[in-house]
Order: C-alpha cells, then structure tokens, then sequence
C-alpha cells in the first residue's frame, strides 16, 4: 500500500467497518455482500470479459449481453434468490456498464407483478423469471415523455374478436428510449391509451410480443429498433417501436387494477396513480443508485488526493498533499457528505416504497401520494447533485480525473441521465410542488398533514 | 418575529429547524401568489405556471429538509458505533451547513436565519473541513467499494496509482506499434511535402 494511504488510514479515529455495518444493514448482511461479491471476483470467466473502455458501442452491447446471460445462468446456478443478492453479484460484473436484461429484471417483472391479475402473473411471470421470453417497458414517445396524460399510442377494443388493436396513429407517438426495445426484447409492455365502447379510458398497460421467438425477425406489423448513439449506455440498445394494427387478445390487458370485459364495458380503477407504481419504484432506487455512484466518485477522488503532491506550501518543505489543501477539501467533503446523505434517503425511500406497496396490497391507498411525491423530488435532486459532484470530484483530480483510467467517465454517463429518464427533473420538482400546494391547503383547512409534511403546521406564517 | 436558534455548536434540531421554516416559507410564498393571481382574475392553472419558479424551489427545499431529517435519525440511533458516531454528526453538519450557505438568501430573507448567524456558519465550515480531514480516507473506505467495481487507477485501494496510470498508458491501442499506420499513410506523405 501507498505510504501516504496508509498515513491516513492509521490516524483515522474509527474504524471503517463501523461505517460498512450502518450502511449494509450490519455485520452479516455485510459479510454476506462481501461473499457474493468475492463469488464475482474470483470468477475465472470473468478474468476473459474484454476492458470495457477499449471497446467499440457494438462491442460493448456484445459484451454486455455475453456478461448478462452468465450472471444469469450463475445467479441460477448459485441458488441465489434475493433481488439483493442478485443486484450485488450482477453489479460485479457490470459496475456502471447498465445491461441488456436491466428492464426486463426491474420494470418489466414488476410492472407485471404489481398490475397484472393473479391469472395473467402465473402465465406469464414464470416465462420472464426463467427468460423464456424477454421483455421491456414502453411509455415514453418520441414526442411525450415526462407528461404521460399526452401520450398518443393507442389501443382500441374490439369486442367481436375479444381482441385490442394498437396503432402509433402519428410520428410523434413513436415508442422512443425504452432500453433493451431496440434488438434485445421479444415482449413489451406497451402503455398506450384505451378506447372502449367510443369512449377513451385513459392510459392503461398491455402485453405486446415484438418478435417471432424462432428467428427474432419482428412481428408483422411491428418496426423495432435501436435509436443509435447516445452520452453513454452503450450496453443498452434504447430502442423505438412503430405498431401498425397489431392485434393482442384482451388477456393481454394487464387487468388488475382497470377491466374491460368480454363486450367492451370499462371498469376504472380505485386511484388513477396506480397506473405509475412501475415508475414510482424506479424513482425510489434512483436515489440510493445516485448516493451509491457519488460516493464511488468521492473514493476516487479523495484517495488519489492523499497520494497527488502538489506545490509547496512553506517553500522547502516539499510538496503536500492535495487533500492538505482547504480549497481540495472544499471541493471534495461536501461531496462526500452528500454522497452519505443520499445513501441513507435511498435506503429510507426504498424502505418507505416497500412499505406502501405492502399497503397497497392490503387496499389501503392513503401514503401512495406521499410516497408519490417525495419519490419524485428525491430523484430530482439527488440526480441534479450527483451529477454536479461526480464532475466536481473529476475535475478535482486534475487532468487525469479527464482519463477513462480515473474511473469518471464511466460513473457519470451512468449517473447523469437519472436527471432526465423517469420524468424530467423540473417537471418532477413540479409534481412534488402540486402535492405541498395539496397539502398547504388542507393545513388552512385545519386537516391533519402526513408525517412529512407536518412541519408546515408547526411554523408560524 | 421568530429567529432560528442556530450557534456555533450546531445543534442538528437548530439545522432541521432552519430547513423546516425555509421549506414552510417558501410553500407559503407560492400559495399565496397563486391565491393572489387567481383573485386577480388569472386562471388557477396559469397561476400555477406564473408561479413555476418558485414552485421548484420550494419543492427542492422540502426534499432537502426531508434529506436532512433523514441524515440526523441515521446519527441518532441508538446502535450507532460511538466512535463513528462524531464522524457522522461532522458530516451531517457539514451536509445541512454546506446547503444553507448555498441557499443562504432563501433562508434569511424573513430574518429567520440572521447575518451574524450566516457569518458564524461560514466559520464553522471551514472549522468542519479540518475536522474532517482525518477520517477522510477511512470514509471513503468504509463504502466498501472494491477496486473491480471502482475500475479506477486513482481510486486503487492500494494508492499504486502512477504505476496503475503507467499500465494503463502502456496499453492503449495505439501502442500496439511503435510507428503508426497514420504516420505511413497520411503523416509521411504531408511531412514529405
């Protein structure tokens, strides 16, 4: 080791695990994280995995697949069953990298777990659990994003055959970033809005297959595919989707919360945000994800500025620390604090997201707006600040924080579009706003306000 | 009339409770000029949109003073490692301190916040940076990150980081000949010239 790191290590005046427990929920969650993650580092496969900042974009969305499919068989192979582990095992192998099979883990599983009837989850979870079939999320528009209420693919109800029929009526309501829709997926969920007996219903979930399982080439009526290079994720292929009147049985509908029956009749849901529990559980990780990319930022930059030496401060004396100067610690600690403080809000907010669904499930919808609301604001800035610190960590290691050896270039494309996917930052921060109004109203009204927000009886004004 | 409580000790209840008022003015400021837009004839959602700017802003400072309540329960807890514990409560301050300065105007603009307050916060800033300082390092260490996943050559656990640069140069692509294939087709023939 580094003399100058182990200087510092020796005066430190606690012990790091102590900070290793608190943030992994204790000694035997921790050790258990350092047994799979050593179950990764001692792969011999993986030694053969190329270096990822070697490789072209094409290579790397090969790559990641040839990484995906053998975490995949591994994680199987290893018995393991805990979304945790599994997230700490596949992390080893694609730090940073995002993969191929990321929506089809997260939202494509969940959305059918959360929206979908107890029928259509034993039909078709078992399929997406053993990759039988590969699927991915589709809202977003090449025109619409954050406000979802304008999206414009439709899917209209035709009760002589039982069946709905998708159309992308215009350019702009071309499905355009979902990741993995571009070459990977052979299903979607497809959000599109619903139009029953002349009427529109408003948006709703569907099952849609894109591709003929035996030879890949798309579906008759589909036009799939990726949406070329963009500021990083290269492992994924963020694709775009054109339906021409696919026709999708009623079955396909994800029905647990909204209905149509056999002839055509609409049955609405208890809440209309129902609908966007896949989203709000992405916003809940996205904090922790940004708390857990800035502190890697951090350690970069703050053990290399224990080891940089640079200009004398009493002429003769030799060169100092980096970290020795107040301006590196002014750049660098807040950061750091930062990066502390939203690796506890992640861990809240999940823990909170957890626990409204589990509500949810009981039929007691009273936190979701809350959850809602602070789910949103927390990806914003979280988001915002991880952006801005990881490029402040960067530019604080001088001109070799600008090498892709650094490690930064790789943190931050993967950090920085949290500000924009999963709804815009602004437009999030405004979401969160129209709930204080919400909840600034009722306070005048004498109501009584959600833990959260009780603050705004409590001070004067 | 009412003034925060903060002093150079930095009790974390006189920080949570400077971003509760900043959270609940600013709400308050946004409700009100909705209500005065729409009284003056302006339809509530133009309102709404006549009032975005500080919308977000209040929006911001109530997921801030979230961030903040949650950062103090984690250093209240009971099981926390009383050696770890001072480290932590340094960097709660230094997060909750660092944010007020940023956004100082917003919290003194009724007064709430004072500018001898302000003048004390930023000398405890940097009386925070050095305290610090020391457990800099074992910070970072303590996030657990091995070196595979950080794939940094700054960042190694170990510090080698001139020798891992050195590698890393040595293996760039271009390396793979000492004389380049552009120097024969195009650098040649235009020093040629």
């Amino acid at each position: 080791v580094n003399p100058d790191l182990q200087n510092e290590r020796n005066k430190a005046t606690f012990d790091p695990i102590q900070l290793t427990y608190l943030l992994h929920n204790g000694p035997q969650q921790t050790r258990r994280k350092r047994y799979i993650q050593s179950l990764a580092l001692n792969d011999r496969v993986k030694q053969n995995f190329r270096t990822w900042t070697e490789l072209s974009r094409e290579e790397r969305y090969e790559e990641s697949m040839k990484k995906c499919i053998y975490c995949a068989d591994r994680v199987k192979e290893l018995g393991f069953k805990d979304p945790v582990d599994i997230y700490i095992y596949n992390q080893m192998f694609t730090g940073h990298e995002n993969s191929p099979f990321g929506l089809h883990n997260s939202m494509f599983t969940d959305v059918l777990t959360q929206q979908g009837t107890e029928e259509q989850k034993a039909k078709w979870l078992p399929l997406a659990k053993n990759y039988q079939i590969l699927g991915t999320y589709a809202q977003t528009e090449m025109g619409h994003g954050t406000f979802v209420r304008g999206l414009e693919t439709t899917a209209t109800y035709d009760p002589k055959t039982q069946e709905f029929v998708l159309n992308s009526p215009t350019l702009t309501s071309i499905k355009y970033w979902p990741g993995a829709l571009g070459k990977t997926s052979n299903h979607c969920i497809v959000i599109a809005q619903l139009y029953t007996q002349g009427h529109c219903h408003g948006l709703q979930p569907f099952i849609v297959p894109l591709r003929n399982l035996d030879n890949y080439q798309p579906l008759p009526g589909v036009e799939v595919g990726d949406i070329g290079l963009k500021f990083g994720y290269d492992a994924v292929d963020n694709g775009y989707l054109r339906l021409s009147n696919i026709r999708i049985p009623r079955e396909n509908m994800l029905m647990r919360y909204s209905k149509v029956t056999e002839d055509g009749v609409f049955i609405k849901p208890k809440n209309d945000k129902l609908l966007y529990g896949g989203m709000v559980m992405i916003r809940s990780f996205i904090t922790g994800d940004c708390g857990r990319g800035l502190s890697q930022a951090c350690t970069i930059a703050i053990r290399y500025s224990s080891v940089r030496h640079q200009t004398e401060v009493t002429p003769g004396k030799g060169e100092e620390k980096i970290l020795d100067y107040q301006t590196q610690q002014y750049k660098l600690f807040p950061a750091l604090s930062t990066a502390l403080a939203y690796l506890f809000a992640g861990n809240a907010i999940r823990e909170m997201y957890l626990r409204v669904m589990a509500d949810i499930n009981k039929g007691a919808l009273g936190e979701l707006p809350q959850l809602h609301a602070l789910s949103s604001g927390l990806k914003a800035c979280s988001s915002y600040a991880a952006s801005e610190m990881i490029e402040t960590c960067r530019m604080a290691c001088g001109g070799h924080g600008y090498s892709q050896a650094s490690g930064f270039p790789k943190i931050y494309v993967n950090v920085t579009p949290a500000c924009t996917y999963e709804g815009e930052n602004t437009v999030l921060l405004l979401q969160t706003a129209r709930y204080l109004m919400k909840c600034l109203n009722s306070s005048a009204q004498g109501e009584e306000l959600p833990t959260l927000m009780s603050y705004l009886n409590k001070s004067t004004g | 009339g009412k003034t925060s409580t903060i002093t150079d000790r930095l009790s974390l209840r006189s920080l949570v409770e400077a971003f509760e008022h900043r959270a609940a003015r600013l709400i308050r400021e946004c409700g009100s000029r909705i209500q005065t837009l729409t009284s003056r004839g302006m339809k509530p959602d133009v309102a709404l949109n006549s009032t975005s700017v500080q919308l977000v802003k209040a929006a911001t400072a109530h997921v801030e003073c979230c961030v903040v309540k949650i950062f103090v329960n984690e250093v209240e807890r009971k099981d926390v490692n009383p050696q770890l514990k001072p480290v932590l409560q340094a960097m709660c301050q230094l997060y909750t301190v660092y944010l007020l300065l940023q956004n100082s105007g917003e919290f003194m603009q009724d007064g709430f916040v004072t500018g001898q307050q302000v003048e004390v916060l930023n000398s405890k800033l940097l009386d925070l940076l050095s305290e610090i300082r020391p457990n800099a390092v074992a910070i970072v260490d303590g996030f657990d990150i091995p070196d595979a996943m950080l794939a940094s050559a700054l960042g190694r656990f170990d510090g080698q980081v001139y020798e891992a640069l050195y590698q890393y140069a040595r293996n760039s692509k271009l390396n793979k000949t000492e004389v380049s294939d552009a120097y024969y087709k195009h650098l040649k023939p235009f020093l040629d010239r």
